[in-house]
């Protein structure tokens, strides 16, 4: 189902965690991507390798550990080189 | 620990920076003082030197923004971002941009700018993010660091000598040691060590990130960094003894275990102290040494100690056995311990137990600092 980009995950917004993949992950800038975030989708893959890099359970999911990580002040230098 | 593409790296040690401008947040020599000490960070464990230019061109050009400052990559507000900074190379390489939008602080009442600007330093040098959770590198804010004890992860020690090697200088010589050589903690009489050993006819006490060096033809003792002669050992050793039938020495830290030759550490280490023999039980050894007469090694742990045969390589039967029992007069636990002059000197805290093997008794208790000439 579409899910609104201002919809909001444990207080973090759909905008702000495809902000995060795109500027520490490299996620390409396409607006739709979060439109249908199917298991295959490249968002869940870079929430994979986020979730890898930061010592996070791999889950490919928005979990709470996942949204509480990212809402944590950090370097802005991206995580993995393009 | 990660590069940036190309290994990109300083091609020179001496390295200059500048500080364009300033916070409000902090007083400026509290800025500078900060940025001297995340300086310093990198410095202690490298041949680099860090040099301050007030005008024109710095290799790391340092400077407080807000939103968008002019680099395409612009500050979001307060939280979120902190700051970014650049891989080594010309004009905005190497440079470090601090979100202004924070509250820089010198503790933690907001963002601390010392472990901050400390972590940007390390981009500015040539090293990426780390998945190691305790790398300083470690791109996410930890707010829970130990500002009063911070030290640098082996993986970001690692990381920066792979670009740059090793302090040129060993520290004995360096400003930083003199003072710390001067310094009254080697002579506080609450003085205690992780561990100690000898080491070529010199004495090493083990402490933290340092250890003295005490030679028997010195009055005084040497105080030297230990990762500026063995950088990729971890410090805090719980336990170090020399094998001199191998001039080897051994250090041991939680279950593994390093062999050293001079400043080299052996290929295949570390390994697991269970390979000598301990059962699983154990989790540390709190102190060892070689008793060249009996080539036996003496592993000990709380209250009891294992004998170690060198030359079968395996644990003697009939241990573990009770300290009291065999060292009569040692009671407390053993923080470390050597044989000199054919006594075995057992450390505890701040105390200091001589022992006569072939008396079998306690012969004097002395300061565990005793060795330093106080």
């Amino acid at each position: 189902y579409p899910l609104d980009p201002a919809a909001t995950v444990g207080k973090l917004s759909m905008d702000r965690v495809q902000k995060y993949l795109e500027d520490f992950y490299h996620l390409e800038k396409n607006v739709n991507q979060f439109v249908r975030m199917k298991s295959s989708s490249p968002v869940v893959a870079k929430i994979r390798e986020m979730q890898r890099f930061l010592g996070l359970k791999v889950t490919g999911n928005l979990d709470d550990d996942t949204m509480e990580m990212m809402k944590k002040p950090r370097c802005g230098f991206p995580d993995v080189s393009s | 620990y990660a590069f940036f593409p190309y290994m990109s790296k300083w091609k020179k040690n001496e390295v200059t920076y500048r500080i364009v401008n300033y916070t409000t947040d902090m007083k400026q020599t509290d800025v500078d003082t900060a940025i001297e000490r995340a300086l310093k960070v990198w410095s202690d464990v490298t041949p680099l030197t860090f040099t301050r230019l007030d005008e024109g061109e710095a290799d790391i050009m340092i400077s407080f923004a807000v939103k968008d400052h002019g680099d395409f990559l612009p500050f979001d507000g307060p939280g979120g971002v902190l700051g970014h900074a650049y891989p080594p190379g010309p004009k905005i390489n190497g440079d470090v941009h601090l979100d202004d939008d924070e509250k820089w602080t010198e503790d933690k009442s907001g963002v601390n700018l010392f472990l901050a600007v400390a972590h940007e330093f390390g981009h500015s040098l040539g090293l990426a993010h780390s998945s190691d959770t305790r790398a300083l590198m470690y791109p996410v804010y930890d707010i829970n660091t130990d500002l009063t004890k911070f030290r640098l992860s082996q993986d970001d020690i690692d990381g920066i000598q792979s670009l740059y090697g090793y302090p040129s200088v060993p520290p004995t010589t360096s400003t930083e040691n003199e003072t710390l050589e001067k310094d009254p903690a080697t002579c506080d009489p609450n003085m205690s060590f992780d561990a100690v050993s000898t080491l070529r006819g010199e004495m090493l006490f083990f402490k933290d990130k340092y250890f003295w060096r005490k030679s028997t033809n010195s009055i005084e003792p040497t105080l030297c960094l230990l990762s500026a002669y063995w950088p990729s050992l971890p410090s805090g050793f719980d336990a170090a003894y020399e094998l001199t039938t191998k001039d080897t020495v051994f250090v041991f830290k939680e279950s593994k275990f390093w062999a050293v030759r001079g400043s080299d550490i052996q290929p295949g280490y570390p390994r697991d102290i269970y390979t000598l023999g301990f059962p699983r039980t154990v989790k540390k050894i709190d102190a060892a040494f070689f008793h060249k007469e009996k080539q036996k090694t003496y592993f000990f742990v709380n209250d009891i100690y294992w004998r170690y045969d060198e030359k079968r390589h395996a644990m003697d039967h009939g241990y573990p056995r009770q300290i009291a029992t065999d060292f009569p007069g040692v009671d407390e636990k053993v923080d470390a311990v050597f044989e000199a002059f054919g006594f075995f000197y057992f450390f505890s805290g701040s105390s200091q137990i001589e022992f006569d093997p072939n008396a079998q008794m306690v012969t004097r208790t002395l300061k565990s600092n005793s060795w330093f000439n106080c």
